[in-house]
């Protein structure tokens, strides 16, 4: 899939 | 969200907000490199283009629009504004910034986490924001001429990567299938960078003496 990656810090 | 995650959040607020206080309060951009201020602009813009399509937070998505709006404005106010614009060391900062960007661009699309648009951008304002530092560097050491304010505003830049440093160690080992190489290497690199000014901001402290860097 497309789906990006999860990037939770800043 | 770790104590440590969050302090390095917190010093990287303090250091825009130190550069704020003198570009707005004292009217001066002194010992400021526009060109670092400038990758920045560029670090955030390309790192935060998901801030409509990825929602983490509330907080993740303020803190972006601080980083985003300060960085730009910090651009703004050096290059545009009546006072202050007058201050800036034109002379002095003279690193070839823009010649920091193809490097980057071209280790983005060779190594990735995944090649998507987003995320190669994402990683692209990883590598750049590592050395985003330089130019500022450069321009400590030929002004020669360290305010308090300037100093201040590395120092918590430094502190800002340190503790993200101990904010990856510390997820490595309390949460599962936590792993970032290019986030730990990048963010590595730029915190080594800082390493050296940290040496020095040191010595002059505890000689009591104000900061000067060796040519």
């Amino acid at each position: 899939s497309e789906s990006e990656l999860e990037h939770d810090e800043l | 969200m770790n104590i440590f995650r969050l302090a390095g959040d917190m010093t990287h607020l303090a250091s825009v907000l130190v550069l704020l206080l003198k570009i707005h309060t004292i009217k001066s951009c002194a010992g400021v490199s526009l060109k670092t201020q400038e990758l920045y602009a560029i670090v955030f813009a390309t790192r935060y283009l998901d801030i409509l399509t990825s929602f983490v937070s509330i907080y993740n998505t303020l803190m972006k629009l601080i980083f985003l709006g300060s960085s730009f404005s910090i651009v703004w106010y050096m290059k545009y504004h009546k006072t202050v614009r007058r201050t800036y060391d034109r002379d002095q900062d003279t690193f070839r910034h823009w010649f920091l960007m193809l490097p980057c661009l071209l280790l983005a699309l060779l190594i990735h986490e995944k090649f998507t648009f987003f995320e190669v951008l994402w990683t692209f304002s990883l590598y750049l924001e590592a050395v985003a530092i330089l130019p500022q560097l450069v321009l400590l050491q030929r002004t020669r001429n360290i305010d308090n304010l300037t100093g201040q505003y590395i120092f918590l830049l430094g502190g800002y990567r340190g503790f993200y440093i101990l904010n990856w160690i510390y997820r490595y080992f309390t949460e599962p299938h936590y792993v970032h190489w290019i986030t730990w290497i990048a963010g590595l690199v730029q915190t080594l960078l800082y390493a050296d000014f940290f040496y020095y901001y040191f010595l002059s402290w505890k000689n009591n003496k104000k900061l000067q860097l060796p040519a």
